[in-house]
């Protein structure tokens, strides 16, 4: 489903070069539940954004579908993800001056499938699963951190997508509310084969998923089903 | 040092009313280190408001060192704050348009105790502090969420403040890095007898803290020295 082979990141300030991701590769397939793992800094963030075609790698290649991301021109690349991919981000990214519905409904506009009042109705609904109904008309100032995390998680689901990438989706979430957003993630993968991909500094979360990758230095340090010694070596 | 009286806070929004603090009383003394935890949505970034005078109650009183913040205009509040208060915002708040070095620097350029050398040196030791040396000079654009997180953490130190408030300030990093913040946080209290309030989804944190606050609803559930009780209480 995702094909990463021999991606590479450099991100280049001023003279200096910080090589995020060191040639990487890795493939994840279609129903997998996978989470990813390793010290801040290390590139998990700028790993989700390769697997989520939200940036291009410096080499290397990234085929999603059989299609490979970094030959395409961004708009095609974004009509790409806002079919396939679902994005909860380290840090939000919620509009601010639109509500919490509004938010989630934004992916369901761009792709034009629904009418207006399909799209309410669908962004009500999955407000209520992260439990989040009556808050459909705050403003995310107006919203707790852990309140924030859920509309962007409620958002990213919005178009029904095959591949959920959720960056650290249980934060800023105590461990009830944190193991209700997983249930609901282990729910879709079981129902509806949604393939998902965790970052998480969470061990919890990381035993929950069936697959372990460590990172260490823009670099995978090991691919493992066994948690235990994923989190030892982290 | 820190002195809630029957504390409440209501968000007025639109015609409906938000109580996210119903009558809360408690004390924080001088040199304790406490966790304040609970249920996404429960009052704890709004009690830390009250608690770093960041926002007035509703009503009630919040006295810091004797002086009652609630008559206070907002230039003094602001000022009491720099001289007294770090805070770790639970989403860092850092400016994007200057470099971490100057995010550090911030602080102390209000109080203007230092010379601009003065100020540099102790914002580089203080990124030290916190692993970051060599980043100095990047944006938070162009830092991973816990990196940020640790630049928000150097500059709440910034001033040597006698009181320490930090809103999640592990969510974002890995136990390896979470661990190394706490134990300079543990440092610090030893041998300067800094105050510090953490707000925390994270047992082990809840578990380092010699007292746990639990809260839900916007009020005080149970305020205790045995973490266990506090843990199965969230
Ligand atoms: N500016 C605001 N306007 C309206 N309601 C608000 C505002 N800030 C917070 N609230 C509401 O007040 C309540 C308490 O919020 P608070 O941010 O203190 O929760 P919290 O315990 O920190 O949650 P989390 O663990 O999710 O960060 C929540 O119901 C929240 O939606
Ligand atoms: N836009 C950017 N410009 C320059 N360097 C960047 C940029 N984004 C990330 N980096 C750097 O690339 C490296 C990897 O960052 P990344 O955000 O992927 O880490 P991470 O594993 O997600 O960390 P965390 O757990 O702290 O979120 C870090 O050293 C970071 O400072
Ligand atoms: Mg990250
Ligand atoms: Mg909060």
């Amino acid at each position: 489903l995702i094909d990463l082979k021999n991606v590479t990141k450099v991100y280049q300030l001023g003279d200096v070069e910080v090589h995020a991701l060191r040639g990487v590769s890795l493939q994840i397939h279609a129903g997998e539940i996978v989470s990813l793992v390793g010290p801040s800094g290390s590139g998990k963030s700028t790993m989700m954004n390769m697997l989520g075609c939200l940036d291009r790698p410096t080499a290397g290649s990234c085929l999603l579908d059989g299609v490979a991301i970094e030959k395409l021109s961004a708009d095609e690349r974004a009509a790409i993800r806002n079919r396939k991919i679902g994005f909860v981000f380290q840090s939000f990214n919620l509009l601010s001056r639109t509500s919490a519905l509004e938010n989630v409904e934004l992916p369901m506009m761009y792709s034009q499938k629904l009418t207006a009042k399909q799209r309410r109705k669908r962004a009500e609904d999955l407000l209520e699963l992260v439990d989040l109904k009556d808050r459909h008309d705050h403003f995310p100032s107006q919203l707790s951190g852990g309140q924030q995390q859920r509309v962007a998680i409620a958002r990213a689901l919005a178009n029904d997508p095959p591949i959920l990438l959720a960056d650290e989706p249980t934060g800023n979430l105590d461990s009830k509310t944190g193991g209700d957003v997983l249930r609901l993630f282990h729910r879709l993968n079981r129902e509806k084969g949604l393939t998902i991909i965790i970052v998480t500094h969470d061990h919890h979360v990381a035993r929950a998923t069936r697959r372990q990758i460590v990172m260490r230095d823009g670099q995978v340090l090991i691919d493992t089903t066994d948690a235990e010694e994923a989190i030892r070596a982290i």
